[in-house]
């Protein structure tokens, strides 16, 4: 398994809420 | 007499001028034509009203409109300008302004701020974080015991914290960023400079006369 960052603010930035890109997607 | 108005006008109440969207963002007049064509497939995908509610803002997210999203729904909240529980076209040009990739570094890292700032006192705290990461490991199934998460909060803390007072304030947040610049990445959507190829039918459907403008 990938090492799980120590960064708080890394890990929050993966939530797929967060990720606007998908607004683009058709 | 005012008693008429266009097409567009009509069915969008909120759509504004786009060259007077264009004077106040990064976009073009082009690119917020295109935007506008997103919009409008948004706003009409379980309402068309024109207008984004909370419902389909998360289809057009997860293509799901009964996922529940912490982050989503804050958002949501923060594109809702005006607190009406919609989106009309203005707000959404101007708060997707923020993540184009013209936007300025400065606000891209108050918006950032305020995005994890979910309760509004002006400060990222400690509790905040936590209940941001517990959401997060929701989501992804991803599984941590509780003394690992303290342990991420420790680390960050220790790092972002500088005056020791439990809470990240604007002037840390800037200092931390500064030190991770990949905490930002999630403020650019390289989308927003090829809308205009992603959309192109806006040229149809254009109200101005001149949109290379």
């Amino acid at each position: 398994a990938a090492p799980v960052p120590m960064n708080a603010f890394e890990l929050i930035s993966k939530s797929q809420g967060l990720n606007l890109s998908s607004l683009f997607e058709k | 007499m005012g008693c008429f108005q266009s097409v567009a006008t009509k069915q969008f109440p909120g759509r504004e001028d786009p060259v007077a969207l264009a004077s106040q963002t990064a976009c073009s007049v082009s690119e917020v034509e295109a935007l506008f064509e997103l919009f409008k497939s948004i706003s009409s995908s379980v309402i068309d009203d024109g207008l984004i509610s909370k419902e389909e803002f998360q289809l057009a997210l997860f293509k799901n409109r009964k996922k529940e999203n912490l982050f989503s729904n804050r958002i949501f909240d923060l594109f809702d300008v005006k607190g009406k529980g919609v989106i009309d076209f203005g707000d959404f040009v101007r708060s997707l302004n923020v993540f184009h990739p013209n936007a300025s570094q400065e606000d891209k890292i108050n918006f950032s701020f305020t995005l994890y700032d979910m309760d509004g006192t002006g400060y990222i705290e400690r509790q905040e974080v936590k209940q941001m990461l517990i959401a997060l490991l929701c989501e992804s199934d991803m599984k941590l015991a509780d003394e690992a998460i303290e342990t991420i909060l420790d680390k960050t803390f220790l790092e972002a914290d500088i005056n020791r007072d439990g809470k990240i304030d604007r002037s840390e947040w800037l200092n931390f960023v500064g030190k991770n610049p990949s905490l930002l990445k999630i403020m650019t959507l390289p989308y927003l400079r090829d809308i205009t190829t992603t959309f192109p039918s806006f040229v149809f459907n254009s109200e101005v006369d001149d949109i290379a403008t």
